[in-house]
């Protein structure tokens, strides 16, 4: 099961419509300062499912969608797709590639998607019960956490323990 | 349950004593301890670190890239467990010295043939052993752009950097 | 105690403008707010920053990076009010870019006339901007030694970190 | 007023006498993970007074003592000692060199001195009341800090403000 491409559109600082593609093994994000790199790994915490908005450095959800500049309006919703190759059928579904959506309008309502059908978030979830990915899996790290995972900070240690077991 | 988390924890233990050896040094040891054994579903975790020559440690006298450190060797130790599509770190290299970044690259090389990584990252070392580089840029004011960048022009970054300042 | 609390605060302020503007940029703004005007002895001091052509933001919104230059900004700030006699700086550099570390040494550099600085740094580019450097290292296990290390011999450092791995 | 030197025996890592001078205004501190830059600076918040253990990484104060290793036993004290150079006499004292010293013996005595001549913590402190330096002053920042200067825990900012002012 590979990462193919993530997608994202008026999510954040991604005004415009953002491809990436993710062909080789190892990847790596660099560019200034305040340019967007963590917050295309908030992205895909987002598109997995996070539901707190602490964990995207947000006070609200509603704050996920661009904010707007001088020069651009804010967007009207947030948009975020992931596709993963499936020939090994690792998601339990029929097809070789799996697309999952996750977009928010500025109504606060919010949709998913599996191959672009809409679906609950239990759905997506469970697509990715037993393979250690999840909007706070012990697959994505960043250094601040370094900390809470040491001092075992609400019990996450367990938490991830449980995850692996 | 009882059984199958006992099982992963005492493999996870194993996995723990590998990767932290290789991270440190042959000579430095480690321990994962179920506080309450007789009651392991519910009991805290806790971690021991014994880098070589020094006393055993409590994780606060280690110092800020030797928690660095132990944090990774926990999470690759899950990670051995229960193998994740991909794994994202996002400046988790940023307290690591010049060996122990080396060390870094190589464990991620090691895993690479099993998951994709993602790695967020100023540290020039580090590039240096990705497959392909994003470099992340702001467009216009306050909107993110992403291209694929050759290492060759971040190396001798003064070209790259001004495009964005 | 009022106005002098008051004319310090103030003095800050503009302090504090004036150095945000040096490690951001000259459109980039900022402001110090004092929460309750009716009781400035006791009232809360809210940071706002406003990078250029983004909308005001709250603290949590900025990035890594952005984070710690508005800190230094604000340590600065303090300090031309009353300058110390050294200030010291443990991996401050850490989550910077290299437009912004270069712009940390400058003001560094700026400030040295006055005072004395001690930067414990893993960065190379720092470590070019130094008029001296300390090289820490384990003489046996376990026991700390220092000594003066040439800044060419750090550069190609594969010599000086081989002896001490 | 300038930072002279410091000398450290018995004091974390550092097991043996070692004395660093602090001849130019910019100096680097730099070396491998683990090897004991970090200590240096807790070196320095702990002969300026300060009395949180945890402020200095540590469980109780005892353990400021070089606790031992497998070649050399635990020390029977910590000894700092740091001389400024008064010609100005910033200081308020009649020397044209001021040396302040902390010795803390393993039976939990502790002793301040100022040119060899033994005092109280409080003679200490005022002699730098309005220096701007302290244990805890704006002046010794690390990266650790960053976050709670932001977020302004336990009035953290207004404490340095009241420094300042
Ligand atoms: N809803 C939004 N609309 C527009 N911009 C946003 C929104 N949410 C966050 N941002 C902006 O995104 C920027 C932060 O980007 P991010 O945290 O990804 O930076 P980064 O590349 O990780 O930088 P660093 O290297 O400092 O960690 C901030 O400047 C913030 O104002
Ligand atoms: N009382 C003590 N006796 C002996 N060693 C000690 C004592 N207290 C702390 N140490 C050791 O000092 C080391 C930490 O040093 P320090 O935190 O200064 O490292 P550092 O050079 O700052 O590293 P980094 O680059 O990772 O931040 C630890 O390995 C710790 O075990
Ligand atoms: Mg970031
Ligand atoms: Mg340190």
């Amino acid at each position: 099961m590979k990462l193919k491409s993530l997608h994202i559109k008026g999510f954040k600082s991604f005004a415009n419509d953002t491809k990436i593609h993710f062909r080789e093994p190892i990847i790596g994000i660099v560019g200034p300062n305040g340019s967007g790199k963590s917050n295309i790994i908030d992205s895909i915490r987002w598109v997995l499912g996070e539901q707190k908005s602490k964990g995207l450095r947000l006070d609200k959800m509603l704050d996920v969608i661009f904010n707007g500049t001088k020069s651009k309006k804010k967007a009207g919703m947030a948009q975020v797709s992931m596709t993963f190759e499936n020939s090994k059928k690792l998601i339990p579904l029929e097809y070789d590639e799996v697309k999952v959506s996750r977009i928010l309008y500025n109504t606060n309502e919010s949709e998913y998607r599996i191959n672009d059908v809409p679906c609950r978030l239990k759905d997506i979830r469970d697509l990715f019960l037993n393979t250690g990915i999840g909007s706070n899996s012990y697959a994505i790290i960043e250094l601040g956490m370094v900390d809470d995972i040491l001092l075992d900070k609400d019990h996450s240690r367990r938490r991830m323990f449980e995850q692996a077991a | 349950a009882r059984e199958k988390f006992m099982e992963s924890f005492y493999l996870i233990r194993d996995n723990f004593k590998d990767v932290f050896r290789s991270l440190f040094s042959n000579e430095d040891d480690c321990d994962l301890i179920l506080l309450d054994a007789e009651d392991p579903l519910d009991s805290k975790i806790e971690i021991v670190a014994k880098p070589k020559g020094k006393k055993p440690k409590v994780l606060s006298q280690l110092s800020g890239g030797e928690k660095t450190l132990t944090a990774i060797a926990l999470l690759f130790s899950l990670y051995l467990l229960k193998p994740a599509p991909f794994c994202i770190f996002d400046e988790v290299d940023a307290p690591l010295d010049d060996v122990n970044i080396h060390k870094f690259s190589k464990l991620i090389k090691r895993f690479s043939k099993d998951s994709q990584f993602i790695i967020v990252t100023h540290n020039k070392s580090t590039m240096a052993g990705m497959d392909t580089l994003y470099g992340v840029y702001m467009q216009e004011q306050g909107i993110s752009g992403i291209s694929q960048v050759d290492f060759r022009d971040y190396e001798h970054n003064e070209t790259y950097q001004n495009v964005n300042v």
